[in-house]
């Protein structure tokens, strides 16, 4: 038997926003630990990895590991069913061919439950290696939406460019180009206003934007990302999952394959 | 021009 009971619901309907978009299918893994999800999209130039840890749950029973299959286009519509306000309960026998959601109004004066179909799916696991990045940047995670969304303008592609001074976000294309620089905030009175720059050595790499606005779809979970990079290895685009009191529940990884020079 | 990786040229099947 699988149980998860989580009071403040619209952060589950949030994640499913910050995936739907880039994964079709993909397995929620449970165990003890929480639910954690690892997907590449079809493509097989992003991994996102997903972890919303059993301790943030108000009620979490796992009797024993099980992987569901998920269509996460249907239970991104099941979820749009629940209101922001609503509890939302997840629940599935063991070996079951289905998974329930229940979703209940504050008040506990409504009730609604939806039972989905259930997937059999041989999903590949990738091993993603322990990094020492040369560069985290820490930015608002409205700043960096509007910093893709603005920069998608003007072409398929943004070189990330971080130095000591701060960031650099540049794309050209057949109208022309734009940069944009991020300075390291000298001193901010709140702390998800700060752009954070934490470099080892300095990096320049090349990112498709295309998939870069997917990632930034999880914006609404957190008002802070984090982007880690190194050369010549995938970016990773954090966002951590904070409830309202910000405390942390887990967090979406997104992992992005660089463009490299032919 | 810059072509684009994939994440399978980084991360090992496990």
């Amino acid at each position: 038997m699988f149980e998860a009971r989580l009071v403040e619901g619209s952060l589950l309907k949030k994640v499913m926003e910050s995936i739907k978009d880039l994964l079709n299918e993909a397995s929620w893994d449970c165990s003890g630990n929480g639910m954690c999800l690892q997907a590449m999209d079809s493509s097989h130039v992003a991994l996102v990895s997903l972890m919303l840890k059993s301790d943030g749950f108000e009620n979490y029973r796992c009797d024993r590991s099980i992987s569901l299959g998920i269509n996460l286009a249907s239970m991104s519509k099941i979820l749009k069913c629940a209101s922001n306000d609503d509890i939302i309960t997840i629940r599935a026998e063991d070996d079951a061919d289905a998974i329930t959601f229940m979703f209940e109004s504050p008040k506990q004066d409504r009730v609604s439950d939806y039972e989905m179909k259930l997937m059999n799916l041989d999903t590949e696991h990738l091993g993603i290696p322990d990094t020492e990045y040369a560069c985290v940047i820490k930015m608002p995670s409205g700043e960096f939406s509007r910093i893709c969304r603005d920069l998608s303008v003007l072409g398929d592609s943004v070189i990330i460019c971080c130095t000591k001074d701060g960031v650099r976000f540049s794309a050209k294309g057949d109208l022309g180009n734009g940069n944009i620089k991020l300075a390291q905030s000298a001193n901010v009175d709140k702390e998800e206003e700060a752009v954070v720059v934490d470099m080892r050595e300095a990096v320049t790499l090349t990112f498709s934007l295309r998939y870069l606005n997917f990632f930034t779809k999880a914006a609404p979970l957190s008002s802070q990302v984090s982007l880690s990079m190194s050369e010549d290895v995938p970016l990773m685009v954090e966002y951590k999952i904070n409830d309202k009191e910000g405390d942390s529940k887990g967090y979406v990884r997104y992992y992005l394959a660089p463009k490299i020079e032919d | 021009r810059a072509s684009q990786s994939k994440i399978i040229e980084f991360f090992c099947s496990e």
